[in-house]
């Protein structure tokens, strides 16, 4: 099963 | 001082009854163009992102930028004590623990107020990064969300491919499997009902339903809903 990933690293934290 | 009023708090309403499954608590980020929303789900999964302008508001002061924490829970709890066309005023005082909503009655006849405590939430702002994405489709919400209803009777999770003749969403678990093909709209009259795709390269991704029936939770507040997918890059 795919589980939906974290996807924190996508934003840049500014 | 802020004080931000609506003629009409379903507007409100609907946002809280968007955001409430998929966040427990978030800021509420107030400055004179208008009022900031940014948090994740629990999971980190998700980002939700709501910005309301202040001149969607029928009166809008911010003398000074206020943060407010919210238990969003508590909040729907108070919302939901509004009908939709009672006049809602949200007001809290510069360095406040506390923040009122008072909803009017349209005959003026029946003027309720209630009070929460605000909390105090540690802020982390997240830049939104610019994407060029391989697919839009923009379709009607109500038609998104019900596909996304139907499809999780038969899976956990929907795989939503798109090229440039249309978009289908497909699901399959136990019960059997499950396929919708939308074509583009060919001659667009209403753009609202259409369904319509900018492609720059086909696109098949898969999300898991519980997530994609938390975000059709806002379909009240939109006619039509967009979708921007990429490889590996959240929808």
């Amino acid at each position: 099963k795919q589980r939906q990933t974290a996807i924190t690293s996508f934003f840049p934290n500014t | 001082m802020f004080e931000a009023r609506l003629n009409a708090s379903n507007v409100l309403k609907k946002v809280l009854d968007a955001i409430k499954d998929l966040l427990n608590e978030a800021t509420f980020d107030c400055s004179d163009s208008g009022i900031q929303l940014q948090a994740m789900d629990n999971s980190h999964v998700s980002l939700v992102s709501l910005s309301l302008r202040s001149d969607g508001f029928d009166k809008y002061r911010c003398d000074r930028n206020l943060s407010m924490g919210m238990n969003l829970a508590n909040m729907a709890k108070i919302m939901k004590c509004a009908n939709n066309d009672d006049t809602l005023t949200m007001k809290a005082q510069d360095n406040a623990d506390t923040v009122t909503f008072m909803f009017e009655s349209q005959n003026q006849e029946k003027v309720s107020d209630y009070e929460m405590k605000l909390m105090n939430l540690d802020q982390e702002h997240l830049g939104i990064p610019e994407t060029d994405y391989a697919c839009v489709v923009r379709m009607p919400a109500m038609e998104f969300a019900r596909i996304c209803r139907d499809l999780s009777q038969f899976g956990e999770s929907v795989v939503i491919s798109c090229t440039k003749e249309g978009v289908k969403f497909s699901a399959s678990g136990d019960a059997g499997s499950a396929n919708i093909k939308l074509a583009q709209t060919s001659t667009i009259d209403k753009e609202d009902e259409s369904v319509i795709i900018e492609m720059q390269e086909p696109v098949t991704l898969t999300f898991a339903c519980r997530y994609l029936n938390s975000f059709t939770k806002a379909t009240p507040l939109c006619n039509q809903v967009q979708l921007s997918m990429s490889a590996d890059v959240p929808l």
